[in-house]
């Protein structure tokens, strides 16, 4: 049960102090630069778990607008470990505008390729389950952690969208 | 299995493309600053999971000398995601001196608080037998990869270790 691990890694190693800190950097954001729609950072899940590096190349309407000020840390010896998250603009069908802090939920990629490496004891039927494990197993840490609790949005992204160029823009806004 | 996924994630989002690009970083490191004893990245193994953030608090024999140039991608949605490796000096007992990229495996940090955390469903006892499967699993995955496999040393560490100061040091330079 792969999802089971990941989603616990993703919590004890990143959601767990970088939801907290950014709190605090959206609110300092907002007061001085654009402003954010939403303080929280929105989590997108493809249900198909094919998670691209740059949201662009899914939907012209998801732009990068600049990153967050970084957050650095001491972790297992590496010394000042960056973390950074990036604000993106994106423009909704009736042209409005919407900012927010987004990412794809990193360890989907790791399913994906997984699903791909026949050493790897896992294979592509497997992966939509094991995505919806992912996620459910992913909100019930974040609701049991007052700390985390109200500081996210777990997107999930139903990308079987037969040629609709803005699927991805519509799902952000709309959740 | 946890460590079976955890070893897939740390290959597929971190080693596998970190591992290649640091031998072109140590090779022009040795050219300009300190010279290193090693070019392999050394990934230290606590056998019960308990992975410092700063391997000094474990021996004072083991001391951060600087980091690696950082590597930065676009990672699922995160711009210029950061990656770095930092130089550890270390001080064997024959006063010897010994310099190496190192750091604790990081996955092995979630394996540890999993075990702490009784939602997670594994527990302390299963903890040491997690770290070995983890150990095999990315041994053979590394091995696989012609891209990783002379770049990287695992280091396993047998923390049970009664009162031995210096027991990191001399098992990363006896290693
Ligand atoms: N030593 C070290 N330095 C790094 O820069 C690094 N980056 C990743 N990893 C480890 O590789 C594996 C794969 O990483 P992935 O990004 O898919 O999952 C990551 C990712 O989904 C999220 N995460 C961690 N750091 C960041 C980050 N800086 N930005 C975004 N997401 C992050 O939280 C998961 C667990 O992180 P770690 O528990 O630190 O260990 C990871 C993991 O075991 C690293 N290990």
């Amino acid at each position: 049960n792969v999802a089971h691990g990941l989603a616990w890694s993703f919590y004890f190693g990143y959601l767990k102090f970088v939801l907290p800190d950014l709190e605090e950097k959206v609110r300092n954001y907002n007061a001085t630069r654009v402003r954010l729609s939403s303080h929280r950072l929105h989590i997108l899940l493809p249900l198909n778990a094919a998670a691209p590096n740059k949201p662009e190349d899914e939907d012209n309407h998801v732009v990068f607008h600049e990153n967050l000020p970084e957050l650095q840390l001491n972790r297992a010896g590496v010394r000042q470990r960056s973390y950074k998250n990036s604000v993106y603009k994106i423009t909704g069908h009736n042209n409005e505008t919407y900012y927010c802090a987004l990412e794809y939920a990193t360890p989907l990629q790791t399913l994906y390729l997984m699903s791909q490496d026949r050493d790897a004891g896992f294979g592509e039927k497997e992966r939509k389950e094991q995505v919806l494990l992912f996620y459910r197993t992913l909100s019930q840490i974040l609701e049991n952690d007052l700390e985390c609790r109200n500081r996210f949005r777990l997107v999930l992204i139903n990308d079987e969208h037969t040629g609709e160029p803005h699927y991805l823009s519509r799902e952000i806004i709309q959740h």
